[in-house]
């Protein structure tokens, strides 16, 4: 579902280059539970964006369900962004105004397939599943770290995608809570056939994975099965 | 160095008291490496805030160095909060229009205590000692997820503060970045006998600390030596 080739990204920083990405080969099977691993810096966020369809290459080729989305138009790609993937952000990149549950829901409003009223049940379930269902009226301020990441996860995971990317999605969350959540995609994986890619440093979110994906200094070093 | 008597803290959710400190008593003596354990909302950020007086208890007696806060003024506290502690926040908090060696260096520059030669001389020593030597030009943005939590931490050590607090200071590092990190601190609590009060629920952090006090629903359920 998701193929790699020759991927290379560079930032720019005033006068001089940063390569992050330099040259990356990988596919992605539907069904699989990926993990990319790496130093801090090793280019595992910039990987996710550029599937996410939130950053671009600079050059290579990135197709998800056999489709080039360096070939496409920002309307096709926002489209692909809202309808196939779920994307659980380092920084959470949660709406401040909103509360638990308004964030959760917000993907599932601009899909504009449900009614609100079902919108909002299924919104609390998942903040349910997650753990916060005696926080829905915090906002993002009103709620601890970790918790400010379940409502990330919660709102990825609620419009039932076919790829989900998580970025170091248990950095805050204690074993007992990040398992809670690991159980949670398990599931999701095995009923709905999800595609899942971590990129983390938590050797408990490394004993889910299928795959793994090695990078240092912005290149595969190793790929294995787990 | 530390007296906790008896805290509570309670937040305001429109009509809602959420109580996130129940009360708690425990000391942390100079030279301490403490690490505060607990689940994903149990009040390890809201304990830190408090001592390192970025936010006030509800009730309570917390004395730092034998001096009781709860009972100073804006500007005493201030004085303590940049002469005594270093924080290192879950979420950063850098100022994004600076750079690496500007945001290391504000501490000192506020000090007024060294030249300014001398100030930027030892913030590129810290930078280099948290592995970011490389990046000094880099503004937050510009940054990964663990290459700003490195910068957050040598800005937090830079002023040789008595007291640290870091609050879950490996949670967006690997094993190895993270292993840097602690060494640098346990070296400082040789050298410096600087005391470190954890918040984490990395199990590579719990190996450095001396003592471990664990919280669950805002109360200490246990206390031991590690
Ligand atoms: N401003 C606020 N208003 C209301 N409730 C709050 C506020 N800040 C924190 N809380 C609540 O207080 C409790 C403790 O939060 P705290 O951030 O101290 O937890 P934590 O142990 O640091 O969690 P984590 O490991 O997820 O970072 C949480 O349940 C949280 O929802
Ligand atoms: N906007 C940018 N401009 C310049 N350099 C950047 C920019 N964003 C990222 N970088 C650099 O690209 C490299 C890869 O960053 P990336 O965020 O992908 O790493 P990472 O593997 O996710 O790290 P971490 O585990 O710390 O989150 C880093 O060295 C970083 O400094
Ligand atoms: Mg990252
Ligand atoms: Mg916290």
């Amino acid at each position: 579902i998701i193929e790699i080739k020759n991927l290379k990204k560079n930032y720019t920083l005033g006068k001089t280059l940063v390569p992050a990405l330099r040259g990356l080969n990988f596919t992605v099977e539907t069904g699989d539970l990926l993990s990319v691993i790496g130093p801090s810096g090793s280019g595992k966020t910039t990987l996710l964006n550029i599937i996410g369809c939130i950053d671009f290459p600079t050059e290579g080729s990135v197709r998800i369900g056999h489709e080039e989305i360096t070939l496409m138009n920002d309307k096709q790609i926002t489209q692909i962004r809202l309808n196939k993937i779920g994307f659980i952000f380092q920084t959470f990149n949660l709406i401040p105004v909103l509360d638990v549950a308004e964030n959760i829901e917000f993907p599932l409003l601009l899909m504009k397939k449900h009614s609100k009223k079902e919108i909002r049940k299924h919104a609390e379930k998942l903040a349910d599943d997650v753990g916060l269902k005696d926080f829905l009226r915090h906002r993002p301020a009103e709620l601890s770290g970790g918790q400010r990441q379940r409502v990330a996860i919660a709102r990825a995971l609620v419009t039932n995608p076919d790829i989900v990317l998580a970025d170091e999605p248990t950095a805050n969350l204690d074993s007992q809570t990040g398992a809670q959540i690991l159980e949670l995609m398990k599931k999701m994986n095995e009923q709905e056939k999800t595609t899942f890619l971590f990129s983390t440093h938590d050797p408990n979110v490394l004993k889910y994975a299928r795959k793994i994906v090695q990078l240092k200094d912005g290149l595969i070093i190793k790929e294995s099965c787990n």
